[in-house]
């Protein structure tokens, strides 16, 4: 699987709807300080099903809900959208349902209320089939492909014991 | 259990051993185990060689050299386990021209098999993207997306 | 003594909010005690509110964001406690563009009063340096200084 | 009191005679990662008595003492010497004797041994002769015009309580 576009609308600083392409191998992500790269890179993980990329910076639910400004009511709900597209020949299921679109698009939204709804193709479905779905198509384990500003350093004043963990996980 | 851990670790080693040296153009690295005997209960410390110097623990590296040396194993760790993409958040920060400039050399050999998202304020790094993509916050405290592709 | 710590602890947060307006252009910020009655036992924590942005604590900003505030505290103290010389070892790291011209703009204004030997790889903060000194490791493993001045 | 000059030997990565001036009010430092730049920062911090600096990187004497490389041994002592020039009018003590110099050159010396030698203008003394000095001369906290590499994000890790500390020391 390939990531072809993100979208995004209530995400932490994302208030409007927001679209960002990736057609090529290496695409850059810049700006100021305090813009808004890092809130990309979570959009990115929150929409595969990470739950703890940066979660040192506030663990409440609305940390993701755009929270609002003087000029702007907070949002609602926050909703990513992932599309991707196949790359291989391997089918691919969800919940043993075979897909067989070449384009696959994966949802996450978050109301104030706490709920959490998810969709593979528009569908509905648990975070847990959602979960599967991605490991069995290969993209299972974002938590290795995403190095989070600020991942090194906590890595290196780690304690040996938490380091292993790391490794733990991947075995 | 031990058999699968071993072999992570193996694999791992292997990876970061290569990827190190390409990011310090030569040098040695390498996880240890704190316990031979414990091997699922030990912690890892990790030792490395920039060209030319002597192996020690990495915490005795200067900055530059320990952040390229994390990055080097958790990139390690992506290729044990990879994914068609990977999302890096300003891993160049602390580095000099040369450590971007073979930075840069390493994504762009990997992107034949990998996507690439990468956060920079680096311009070395910027100019090795086909895409960019521009964030702004004109109105406070509101993200906005600018595109541009080269 | 209670006294003794009140009078430091008002006296940084003043200075905290002078330089971290200069660094930010604008905005707000704060040291708090997190127990006013136990005010000789409690920890401190860091507000700030960068231009046209809301109240937070410091841990919910961004890397930049974070850095620059912590560094206009730090300088907050040295401010209280002067010792005519200051030195600082790559600061200016993660710093945009913009940041890293108000931060220049400080140390030229602080430099008066204060001499500042700063590290870094950053070419504008070099280039408000009037003496450059490049450390360099030909032979690995050993540092020799080549020095420069302007 | 403003510095002047820094020269040392056998100091972490400088095996040999070093010596860098500061004839501005604003002298920038530059190299490549690894080349000894923090290093001359922790010669400043460690001549004027500091023991803390990036203690995190190794808690043994020998630390400071150059370690030797394969084409060079290691050295059997490290010294470092701060020059500095007086710029008011007050007059400085050294252990009851007034200096009455303008230059003022204080020295650090460890021995393999663990023997550590103190000198202000020659003068052999204690390390809190020298820290009494520092103090009455303005130069006593150190600790505060020094900014570590490192020191910015661990104080952002740092519990709470450990952050009052700073201001406690201050106060
Ligand atoms: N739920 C939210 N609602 C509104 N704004 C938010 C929310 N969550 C985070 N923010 C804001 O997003 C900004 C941080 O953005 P981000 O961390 O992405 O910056 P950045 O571009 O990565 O900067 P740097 O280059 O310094 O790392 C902060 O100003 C923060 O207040
Ligand atoms: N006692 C010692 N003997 C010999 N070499 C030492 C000693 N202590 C430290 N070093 C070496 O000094 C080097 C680190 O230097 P330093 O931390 O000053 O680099 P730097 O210029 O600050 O780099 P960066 O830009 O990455 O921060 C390391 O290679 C380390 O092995
Ligand atoms: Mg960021
Ligand atoms: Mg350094």
């Amino acid at each position: 699987l390939q990531l072809e576009a993100l979208e995004l609308v209530g995400f932490k600083s994302f208030a409007g709807k927001t679209r960002v392409v990736f057609p090529e191998r290496i695409t850059a992500i810049i700006g100021p300080n305090g813009c808004g790269k890092s809130n990309l890179f979570d959009a990115i993980g929150w929409v595969l099903g990470e739950q703890s990329a940066r979660s040192l910076r506030g663990q409440k639910m609305d940390e993701f809900i755009f929270g609002g400004t003087k000029k702007r009511k907070r949002s609602g709900l926050a909703e990513v959208k992932l599309h991707l597209k196949r790359t291989g020949e391997e089918p691919l299921f969800l919940s043993g349902v075979e897909l067989d679109s070449e384009e696959v698009e994966i949802s996450r939204r978050l109301y104030r209320s706490g709920e959490s709804h998810y969709f593979v193709n528009q569908r509905r479905c648990r975070l847990m089939d959602v979960q599967r779905f991605l490991e069995d198509s290969g993209l299972g384990y974002a938590g290795y492909a995403m190095i989070a500003q600020g991942k090194i350093d906590s890595f290196l004043t780690a304690k040996p014991l938490d380091r292993r963990q790391i490794i733990e996980e991947a075995a | 259990s031990r058999a699968l851990f071993s072999e992570a670790f193996e694999a791992v080693n292997l990876n970061f051993k290569e990827v190190f040296q390409k990011l310090f153009g030569g040098g040695d690295c390498g996880m240890r185990l704190l316990d031979e005997e414990e091997i699922l209960e030990c912690g890892i410390d990790l030792y490395a060689q920039p060209p030319g110097k002597r192996l020690q623990n990495v915490m005795l590296l200067s900055g530059g050299e320990k952040a390229l040396t994390v990055f080097a194993l958790l990139i390690a760790i992506f290729m044990f386990r990879p994914s068609g993409f990977c999302v890096l958040d300003e891993v160049d920060a602390p580095l000099d021209d040369a450590n971007v400039r073979r930075f840069g050399t390493l994504v762009e050999e990997m992107s034949n098999q990998t996507q690439f998202i990468i956060v920079t304020h680096n311009k070395r790094t910027m100019e090795m993207a086909r895409a960019l993509h521009g964030v702004t916050m004109e109105e406070p405290g509101v993200s906005k997306v600018i595109s541009a592709q080269i």
